[in-house]
């Protein structure tokens, strides 16, 4: 119905209000009707505004920006839709070092409301998992699991 | 309701049963190139009940069973189970528990079971239904598609919405 | 031939001019999310006479010209500078330093120039015909296309030989 | 002429086959017509073989083996074709550790005999290169160039 929809569109643009300046370290992104006349039929519009920069369609953000605001979009949607769990592969893999840290940073404090599970290369992401498992390919190319602790993924300290 | 474990046996890489047990929070899963780790992520929408082989990066529906390496031979048949505890009964079924299984074998054959009970796929798709793991739902970003999330154009977003709703 | 030094001034995020002289070798263009490297990416595209402008991610012409920011007042053009060393006659002229610009305004007027001459785009397109930097070649791969290269359909593929041959 | 494309084919298999064992340390990447009759004509196929694993076709590579193998066909088409210079944005996003330092060193080698620009946020690519920019943005959101040595961009060691 149009006043539930409309309810949720609301909530998810708070909580996307609460996560995105936390992601990007300032800035924030707006949620809006293409058509607001008419919700049920209405397409949703998100425009973005990285700190210091101007509101810009989705199109002109640089590929790091991109994966910040799709993860800013799952985090609140992590908030008002919680889902038995959710499963992220990649997603920090365009980030910078600095991104990656607010990215841990955000999923360790979802991650206390929601089960998540990170694919990851990054070890800042790495670094604030509760669990590891790690996944290697043994000579005959057949898959196999084993429970690491945090100092066996790192790469060796320079 | 929340993910306990996922068993993984002769699907795609992984010849040998795997058991994932996952605890609360966030759970990292890493290893080198070519490993395994998007293997795990494909396993779980297929035990979900994923029917486009295509978005399990397969043209068959053979390609997630072992093809075989250098020295191993393939096998005949793959098999996937989920785990879920249910005492919040969020699932609508009688179980605190709850076990999703799904096999496919070299004949083409599939077999769907819900705490060992055979099942048809329908039946999986209805009980995920209202569980935020269903069709369409976000639960499971597979590798690249982090991307795509932002580029529905803006009447797909209106779906999203409605999931929230 | 080879690449000596690019200049971009009012191209994108480029507000103040910038020039950058490249060594032999490899250079490494490093920075935050969001600070102009793929920008630098573009510009060589455009200068090299892109007429896509989705594929410089935009959607119109006049998106490549600084669009200004909370205390930076918008340009009204772009201009980008690209200057080889041509003293092995690469390029069909008889210059040993070659300097291609290209100048857009928001008026929507465009200006090409060779070695500060002005030309038409097409003359821009003649002279890297045979270069390996004309159109369809992979001498510019930009972010996220890697995997394009691979998932080009077998015939497109045979273009890729022909480019070699 | 159909004899110059056999002949570039031919040349482009052995360009792949000296480059992609040593980007992949070991197995091997082939080409083959898809109408070997009519080369005029035909496609071109590619199966790759990852050390210890049977030749596949290239959908059922993962992000990083299919990010490798695409780098293989690039260095052999530098090798055959060669270009004034190369752009490659951030082609090393994919790859883990290991797979990032024989990329990095291949990159060295063929930057020997080509000019090549490469936009990374990898340290053991950003090592290895013969010059370093830095692009940052100012507080009013315009770029700017920084002439860095590689102290500067590398992440204060732990
Ligand atoms: N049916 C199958 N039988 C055997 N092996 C398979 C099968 N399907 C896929 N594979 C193997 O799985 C590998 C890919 O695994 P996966 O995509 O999970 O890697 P990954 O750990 O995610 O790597 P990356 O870090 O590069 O993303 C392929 O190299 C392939 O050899
Ligand atoms: N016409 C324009 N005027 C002003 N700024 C622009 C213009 N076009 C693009 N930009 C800015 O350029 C930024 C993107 O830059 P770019 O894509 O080069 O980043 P990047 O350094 O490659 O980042 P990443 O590491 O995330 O890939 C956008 O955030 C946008 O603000
Ligand atoms: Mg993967
Ligand atoms: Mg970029």
């Amino acid at each position: 119905s149009r006043d539930r929809l409309v309810a949720a569109f609301e909530s998810l643009q708070k909580a996307l209000s609460a996560v995105f300046p936390r992601l990007f370290g300032g800035g924030r992104a707006v949620l809006s009707w293409t058509d607001p006349e008419n919700p049920l039929e209405s397409g949703i519009d998100m425009l973005v505004q990285p700190p210091g920069k101007r509101p810009q369609p989705l199109l002109t953000l640089s590929g790091g920006e991109r994966a910040l605001a799709a993860a800013s979009l799952l985090f609140a949607i992590m908030t008002v839709r919680p889902s038995p769990f959710f499963v992220l592969d990649e997603v920090d893999a365009a980030l910078d070092e600095a991104n990656v840290d607010r990215f841990a940073q955000l999923l360790q404090e979802y991650g206390k409301r929601n089960q998540i599970i990170v694919i990851t290369h990054r070890q800042g992401t790495m670094e604030r998992a509760d669990a590891l498992f790690g996944v290697t390919m043994e000579r005959h190319g057949a898959s196999q699991l084993v429970s690491l602790r945090l100092d066996d993924a790192l790469p060796a300290a320079p | 309701m929340y993910l306990k474990s996922l068993t993984i046996h002769g699907f795609k890489s992984f010849a040998q049963r795997v058991e994932l047990v996952f605890p609360r929070g966030v759970t990292a899963i890493v290893g080198p190139n070519g490993s395994g780790k998007s293997n795990v992520s494909d396993a779980i929408r297929w035990v979900l009940g994923e029917q486009n082989i295509r978005s399990l990066r397969g043209s068959a529906l053979q390609d997630v069973i072992f093809a075989g390496t250098d020295s191993r031979k393939p096998l005949g048949m793959a098999e996937v189970s989920i785990t879920f505890d249910n005492s919040d009964f969020a699932l609508p079924l009688e179980y605190a528990e709850v076990t999703i299984t799904r096999r496919t074998y070299r004949s083409g054959e599939s077999e769907f079971l819900i705490n060992r009970t055979p099942c048809r796929l329908r039946d999986i798709h209805d009980l995920l239904m209202d569980s935020g793991l269903g069709r369409g739902s976000l639960s499971v970003i597979g590798q690249g598609e982090v991307d795509a999330i932002l580029s529905v154009r803006p009447e797909e977003r209106r779906a999203l919405i409605e999931e929230v709703a």
